[in-house]
Order: structure tokens, then sequence, then C-alpha cells
């Protein structure tokens, strides 16, 4: 089972569009999924068509060990999923030690997936850091312009203190570029930039900006669902294949 | 003295491209500013050309109440900067009581400025709590698509609370749209829902998309600086004209 975090403190890089949709292209190649929304925003669990104003019990309630997670479960289709609601934010204020590793003591028991992929937060906090406690890989969607590239550094030291403290199995598998124009020179500068700093880490596969992609969630649908032809779906399905082959 | 906050706990919507931009606008206009970045990922300190890592003290220091604004302020040719950098991530662990008016209280002898304009995280933790606290007013970026409407509620809800609890006097002056494509639907949409579900809150002058305003701050420049015949230097100044109306 492989149990991958969609993370990076950066805001607004696609992190919500890249966990729901290389969910849906695993789904799609024969894998069994289960998507974890870990930000109070639920826009994941908005993003797969769910209210979270009408989600009664949580991830939040799952964390807290007052429920199992399969009283939570939603079954979309086949992919799983469990939802967020907003009462999530209130995890810094429970007075539990070791809040780090409530996500990991909940789900212990969890083996038959092909693939867990949680949806992480803008930020380092403790859901964060739950997730990354929790999986073995790590993929940092980057949004390729100036300032969501200086917002990396952060992530990757923060990544190597919980290797140090929390999980010494967890790594970054790759960097997804997002929202990539060819038209753009900030956007092949950054790619560049990416490479050099960073070599190998960057997949090969560029998710290219595309409207679809927006659109998609106002309708509850994953990019396949929604437009099968578009190339959001064409990238996140060649992303997916290369997520694949790097095990 | 008018104190804004520009915040929204959804990422990636335009928060710190609006601060940078706002307050060069109106320094334009005459106005005195001071900029103060309370993120962490200190992105508004990248915006103006600092680079954080060489930031010794920053606005952390100045909340811990061991240095005045003053040791650390930095003059940008007559905008002031109160810069961030990486160790504001630690506030969540300082054993202070009361932390949501380390802000108010370290600033409380500031009154010689006409603007100043904090530049907020992508949540609702402690920094943004501390923003509120001083804060008169709130500008609310929003990008014009599906999930970061959505992503508002939890803002609006957070403002009640802070009205109730932190400070009676702060309120949302307006929302901000960014990223405008007037050729996609589903921003004309967003635009439509937003009015409908909160008439007047939004401005008339809505920020288009445009690349300039993402190349700029990786010269360390303001837009004006940077591409002053922008759409970018445009909408931003027609957004301030319409800021110091609604005083
Ligand atoms: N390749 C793309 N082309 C066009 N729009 C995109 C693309 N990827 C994501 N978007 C849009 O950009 C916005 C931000 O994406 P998303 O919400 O997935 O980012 P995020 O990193 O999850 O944000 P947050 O930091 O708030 O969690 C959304 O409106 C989304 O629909
Ligand atoms: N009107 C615009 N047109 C094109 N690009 C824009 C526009 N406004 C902002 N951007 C770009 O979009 C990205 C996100 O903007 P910005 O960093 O200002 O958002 P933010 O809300 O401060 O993000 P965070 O939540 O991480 O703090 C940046 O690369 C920025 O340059
Ligand atoms: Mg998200
Ligand atoms: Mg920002």
């Amino acid at each position: 089972m492989r149990i991958i975090s969609i993370s990076n403190n950066k805001g607004g890089v696609g992190k919500t569009t890249s966990a729901v949709n290389i969910a849906a292209a695993l789904q799609i190649k024969g894998k069994k999924v289960c998507v974890i929304d870990l930000d109070h925003q639920a826009q994941a669990t908005y993003h797969l068509g769910y209210n979270p104003k009408q989600i009664k019990k949580s991830i939040f309630d799952v964390l807290k060990g007052e429920i199992s997670y399969e009283d939570i479960l939603i079954d979309r289709n086949d992919m799983h999923l469990l939802p967020a609601n907003q009462e999530l934010k209130d995890i810094e204020f429970l007075p539990i030690p070791a809040k780090e590793f409530l996500l990991r003591d909940a789900l212990e028991s969890v083996n038959h997936y092909d693939f867990v992929i949680i949806d992480c937060p803008p930020s380092l906090g403790i859901l964060t850091l739950n997730a990354m406690a929790y999986s073995k890989e790590i993929l940092v969607p980057l949004q390729v312009q100036f300032l969501p590239f200086h917002g990396m550094y952060n992530l990757f030291e923060a990544v190597q203190m919980v290797k140090r403290r929390l999980n010494k199995h967890i790594d970054v598998t790759g960097i997804i570029g997002t929202m990539y124009n060819a038209k753009r020179a900030i956007n092949r500068e950054v790619i560049e930039e990416t490479e050099n700093r960073l070599p190998g880490k960057l997949f090969e596969t560029l998710i290219r900006e595309n409207v679809a992609l927006q659109e998609a969630p106002s309708w509850g649908k994953t990019i396949f669902e929604y437009k099968a032809g578009s190339p959001g779906a064409e990238d996140y399905m060649n992303l997916t294949e290369e997520i694949l082959q790097r095990e």
C-alpha cells in the first residue's frame, strides 16, 4: 500500500486538484484508492461533490479516537473518501499528547488499498505533520511561478525535520509542475531553476494551465468525469503513469 | 491611521500580490505606508526585494517583545517594511498567554502612518488572529474560481468570532476579485455568485490576470516599478482609489 501526502505550505499551487485527479487516474488504472481530506476548508470533499456542512462526522472525529474511519467512509463509485469539515481546525486545541501520530494510530489496521492519497492544507502545522507521520511518500505540487518557487524551501527543511523526529521512512517522491503555460517565460524559468536546484525531482509531465480543471469541482467531478479529452485529463493521466513507475 | 489586514485562509488567491501593490499605489498617491509581513514564508519580504534568510531580526522578535519594531524596520524608498523570516512559524509554541494581542501590544505607540498593510498567511491561526486583533479593516482577495469561492465562508465566520472575542471594531471593508479573465465563464459566474451572496462587498475594480504581476516579484519590484503601463498596474491603482473612497 502506497501512502502519499500531497503537500506544499505555499497556498493555491494545485494540491487539492492534484490529490483528486491523481486518485481518479489511479482508479481508472484499476487501483483501489482512498482519499483523505486533511484540510479544514474541506476542498477535496467539495471537489468530489460533497457539501462539508452536511458532513456530521468527519476525519476530525476519527483523529480524536472517538469513532473508526469506517464510520465516516464515503464510497464514491468505488473511490473511498474520508471527508473533512470545518471542525478540523480545532485540532490545535486538543489536549492530547503526541498529536502528530493521531492519523497513523487511527489508520493502523488499514491495508486493503493500493493507494492512500492525503490532501494537505497550506501550512506545516499539526495536520500536515499528521499526514507526514503516516505517509511513506510526498508529492509536492509547484505552481511554476516565482513566489511559489521560493515558498518551497521551507517545505524541504520541514521534511528533513519530520524524517528525523516522526518518520524516518518519509521522502519526497517528486515535484509536480502545475499551471504551466509554455508561452510564459516565467514558467519556463522556474522549471529550469527547479531542475538545477533539485535535479531529478521534477516529474517530466507538466500540468498545463487548463480552465476545465477549475470548472470540474463546481460540478463535483474529477477531470475525467467532466472532460475526459481535456489537456488537464491528459496531463494527470500521464503524470499518474510516471507515479506508478517511480515506486 | 488605517490598519488593514489582507486575509483569506484559502491559499494562492493574491494576498501577497495585493498587499504589496496596494501599499505601492498608496505611496504613489502620497500616503505614508508601512507593510507588515506576517507570513512565515516571508513572501511580501521577497516580493519587495529582500531575502528572508538574510533577515536576522524579524517581526517574530518584535512579537516576542524582545525588541522594538524600529529595530527591524526597513526603509524601502520611503515605504516602510517590517519583514518576516522563517522563525515566525514558531509562534504557535511560545508559552505566552493572550498571544492574539502580541502585535497590537508591540505596535501600540505607532500612529505616524496613513496606512498599515498586513500580509497574512493562508490560515486562521495565531498569526492571522494577531493581524485581526490589531486591524480595523480586512480586505479579502478572492481568486474568482469555484474552490476559492467556497473557501471564503470559513473566513467570514472567523471574522465574526474575532469581532466578539478580540476586536469589536474589525470589519470586512471589501472583497477584491483577482486573476479575472473575462473570457472564462467560471470567472464571471463566481463574480455573480459573490455579488448575490454578499451584496456590496465586491470592489468594482477586478484585478485581471496579468503575467507581469507574476514577474514583478522575481525582480523584487512592485508592479509600478516593473511595468507601470501593465493591466496589473492599472487595476491596482483603480482598486486603491476605491479603497481611499471606502474609508
Ligand atoms: N492546471 C490548472 N489550470 C488551471 N487552474 C488550475 C490548475 N490547477 C488548479 N487550478 C485552480 O487553481 C486554484 C487553486 O488550486 P487548488 O485549490 O487545487 O490549490 P491548493 O494548493 O489545493 O490550494 P490551498 O493551498 O488553498 O489548499 C483552484 O481554483 C483550481 O481550480
Ligand atoms: N492578477 C494576477 N494575475 C496573474 N498572476 C497573479 C495575479 N495575482 C497573483 N498572481 C500570482 O499568483 C500566485 C499566487 O499569488 P500570491 O502569492 O499573491 O497569493 P497568496 O494568497 O499570497 O498566496 P499564499 O496563500 O501562499 O500566501 C503568485 O505566483 C502571483 O505572482
Ligand atoms: Mg487545497
Ligand atoms: Mg501570500
